[in-house]
């Protein structure tokens, strides 16, 4: 194992701006939130409320989980529940100046970061394939 | 941007061995398919043959799409049509003594990287998860 040392840029020029991030709000329908899933094409999304602070995940597995039954898949049920009801509370957050080596840490385990600013507002996205286009803009062989 | 060099390790040590990689066959129904993806957690998997090779990628995403209708998701049409209908055949292969560094160049893109021997057998998965726990391995402050 080689030993790299690396400047600590932060993470600003990666981040995905909040305008351009497809959510969800925590009183949708599970209905609503798995076509819009289904449109963006993305496995799991943020759940944003209206004052602009993200309080969980949503992703296709957790909305066909729910409605996995003995028999069969049971998407009558789709319009029973809330995002709310099914979303992932615990996930990654960032604070928009943390340095670049905290955002490769927690991208080890998650696909996306949420991007925070002082007060808690979410600003953008911060995903694995940002961090790894950086990379591997910097490593030479 | 500071330039970091990198011994080029090969890959064989972050592979996910075949065995422990849920796929479906070609073959299999849609709705068999979206209960492995289901049940396995996982976005999209790998679509394998009998004789051993990857064929595809299958995802909830693609099978989702296909029985998306103008005003409902037509859950019915799940078991009339295969994993071959929808899965696409486009995605990255590597080999398992290919560089590091190639395999950190696909995976810009690729969630996964399917891994391949000298005659074309699929060997095993490369994740993003595993490069990036390697990079944070060799990359210190
Ligand atoms: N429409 C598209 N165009 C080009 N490439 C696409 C794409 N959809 C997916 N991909 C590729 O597939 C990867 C996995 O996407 P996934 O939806 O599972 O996982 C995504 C999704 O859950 C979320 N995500 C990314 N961009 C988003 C956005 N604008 N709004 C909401 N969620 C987003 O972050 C995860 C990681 O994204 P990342 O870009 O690292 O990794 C993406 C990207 O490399
Ligand atoms: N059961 C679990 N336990 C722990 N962590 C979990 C997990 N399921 C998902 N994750 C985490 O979420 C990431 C995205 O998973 P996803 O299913 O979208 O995307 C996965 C999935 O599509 C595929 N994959 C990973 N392992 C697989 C396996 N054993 N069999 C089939 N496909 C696999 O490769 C993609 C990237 O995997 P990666 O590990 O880099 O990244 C994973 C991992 O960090």
């Amino acid at each position: 194992m080689q030993s790299l040392t690396l400047q600590d840029e932060d993470i600003a020029r990666l981040i995905i701006d909040a305008d351009d991030v497809a959510c969800v709000h925590p009183q949708h329908s599970a209905e609503h939130a798995l076509l819009v899933l289904i449109k963006s094409g993305y496995s799991a999304i943020p759940v944003v409320t209206t004052d602009g602070r993200v309080v969980g995940i949503i992703s296709k597995t957790l909305i066909l989980d729910r409605i996995l039954g003995l028999e069969r898949i049971e998407f009558e049920a789709l319009s029973t529940f809330t995002v709310q009801d099914v979303m992932r509370t615990e996930f990654h957050r960032i604070g928009r100046s943390e340095p670049f080596l905290r955002a490769l840490q927690l991208s080890i385990d998650a696909p996306f970061l949420c991007v925070e600013d002082e007060s808690g507002k979410f600003v953008g996205l911060l995903t694995r394939h940002g961090i790894l286009a950086y990379l591997n803009g910097v490593i030479r062989k």
